[in-house]
């Protein structure tokens, strides 16, 4: 009996030992394929590192890009909030693995009762403007539901787990968040606000770096939308809760705003630059101007040299000229779906070769060459 | 604003970018359910004279997949920062594509940004003599306070991964 017991420990110590040993290979030998700090199957790259290995564990778990985009993003809501959350928009450009490009965007939306004048209140300078007068409709959630529809593998409850969590147990003030809330402009409107009830302590001093972050009012909302899905956010109590707080906050925002809130799926738009395909969402994001500027630089036809001694000056002096013309170009920037109008002369390389034909090398234009348009500029 | 980009084993991508517009949005927060609300309204001003129910305000989010023709390298890169992100995701690309960086020195190399008014601003850092260059070429210089800008970016060429989350915002990119 002992001898068969010692040969069972042996047996199964041999297995351990090979099973270590080929994964040891394994990882030896994807990271020899990859040397440095590349990687031989798939990547996250999120704004924290903790967001990212979130985003990463769900691919190794077999999750989709899109799984992983959805749990990355419900943990920056966390570790970032100052950036993204459940209450704003985003916009999805998505390849699947046939190359086939869409962009679901579930940007934010004018409600039904919007205050009639209220561009009347915009800021003369570049500030935070706040004030429930500016919310518009939170269509976050119904984009991750549509984009998982479409494209997720794994269970949508099983995205949520992690964060749940996270929210729950908390976890240490992240350093860049920190930065902001004791930030001399940014710290008053926390502690004179109700995110003070988040990023406070007690005595209303704002949280810093080795103070723990918890959100557990988040957490119990984000568990009915794990398992009742989007909808209990659009339909359902967590609807009726956000809309009686800002509601009794002042806001406009209604039951149906939040009802009749509608997901757009379109197909990217595709521009050619040069040997590359450029995948972008429509209008009214910002992929027009980038592309303005990438096809006008493109046809200066580019290359290392470009940065090798007075070229240099040359090349970013021509770079500074492109964005001038892609500034003249921003007013155009608008909802397709309220102002139809064609843009896509921005997108066309024979428009490019127009503009960079008005480029001089040695000196640059008055501001209105460039048909500009003043205007204060965006920071969020 | 926040951008992910994920390149999955399977060859598919996603390049997102989402946000509350400004830092913590409207500021106001919606106790019941622990949610900050966007001010999102506020990219109307300055670029429209009226909006209408339903309608999205105008954006900078460009969450962008680059792919070759020969299908061999995706690029899968985006940005936030408001206004900064045309700029910032551009001159990455500019950059990483044809100047020869690699994807990681693209993104951390120093921004110039062209604001509304079509002056220059230099990140601090910008080599000192080429802003004067630019000087002499007539362009306006201004010394902007805030660079907000952040470009995240995954790349697969060769059958090898980067990835890249931008020192400006204390990111870092994951993968196996």
């Amino acid at each position: 009996m002992g001898k068969e017991r010692r040969r069972l420990v042996c047996v199964c110590c041999g297995l351990v030992v090979a099973v270590v040993a080929v994964l040891l290979i394994i990882v030896c030998v994807s990271r020899s394929k990859c040397p440095g700090e590349r990687f031989s199957h798939a990547a996250v790259a999120a704004d924290s590192l903790r967001c990212s290995n979130i985003g990463r564990d769900i691919l190794l778990e077999g999750g989709s890009a899109v799984d992983a985009a959805i749990s990355a993003l419900l943990c920056t809501a966390l570790v970032n909030p100052q950036s993204m959350g459940l209450g704003g928009g985003a916009i999805f450009t998505i390849m699947d693995s046939s190359g086939k490009v869409k962009v679901i965007s579930s940007r934010e939306t004018v409600p039904k009762n919007f205050r009639q004048d209220l561009l009347q209140h915009c800021p003369k300078t570049v500030k935070l403007t706040t004030g429930p007068q500016w919310i518009g409709v939170p269509g976050e959630l119904r984009g991750y539901a549509r984009a998982h529809a479409l494209y997720g593998k794994l269970p949508w409850a099983r995205l949520f787990e992690p964060i749940i969590k996270l929210a729950r147990d908390g976890f240490p003030m992240p350093e860049y968040l920190a930065q902001f809330l004791q930030h001399k402009f940014i710290k008053p409107m926390v502690q004179n606000s109700s995110l003070c009830e988040l990023f406070c302590h007690k005595n209303k001093t704002v949280l810093g770096v080795g103070d723990t972050l918890r959100y557990p009012k988040l957490a119990d909302t984000l568990e009915i939308i794990a398992k009742q899905g989007a909808e209990a956010f659009y339909t359902g109590q967590v609807a009726q809760d956000l809309i009686r707080d800002v509601q009794e906050a002042g806001g406009q925002l209604s039951l149906e705003d939040l009802e009749s809130f509608e997901v757009r799926v379109d197909e990217a738009r595709t521009v050619l630059l040069g040997e590359y395909k450029m995948h972008i969402p429509p209008l009214p994001a910002g992929g027009a101007m980038i592309s303005l500027i990438l096809n006008i630089m493109h046809g200066f036809g580019l290359s290392p040299a470009s940065l090798q001694g007075n070229q240099t000056a040359l090349t970013l002096h021509r770079y500074i000229e492109a964005a001038k013309f892609a500034n003249g170009q921003r007013m155009k920037i608008k909802d397709p779906h309220y102002s139809p109008q064609n843009v896509d002369n921005m997108m066309d390389s024979s428009f490019a070769d127009e503009v960079r034909a008005m480029i001089r090398d040695h000196s640059t234009h008055p501001a209105s060459f460039y048909n500009i348009t003043p205007s204060t500029d965006r920071f969020g | 604003t926040t951008h992910i980009s994920v390149l999955a084993a399977d060859g598919s991508a996603v390049s997102v970018t989402s946000t509350i517009n400004h830092i913590f949005g409207s500021f106001v927060l919606s106790r019941r359910t622990g949610i900050i609300l966007n001010n999102e309204l506020e990219d109307f001003c300055g670029r429209a004279n009226s909006i209408s129910a339903g309608e999205q305000p105008p954006s900078s989010m460009a969450p962008t997949i680059l792919q070759s023709k020969d299908r061999k390298k995706i690029l899968v890169i985006g940005g936030s920062g408001g206004s900064m992100i045309t700029t910032a995701i551009a001159q990455s690309v500019m950059n990483h594509l044809w100047l020869g960086k690699s994807l990681k020195g693209a993104i951390s190399e120093k921004v110039v940004f062209v604001d509304a008014q079509n002056s220059v601003n230099f990140e601090p850092g910008f080599q000192q003599s080429l802003i004067e260059e630019m000087r002499t070429r007539g362009h306006i210089i201004k010394g902007r306070e805030f660079f907000l800008n952040v470009v995240n970016a995954v790349e697969k060429e060769h059958g090898c991964i980067s990835a890249f989350s931008d020192y400006r915002k204390k990111g870092m990119a994951a993968g196996y």
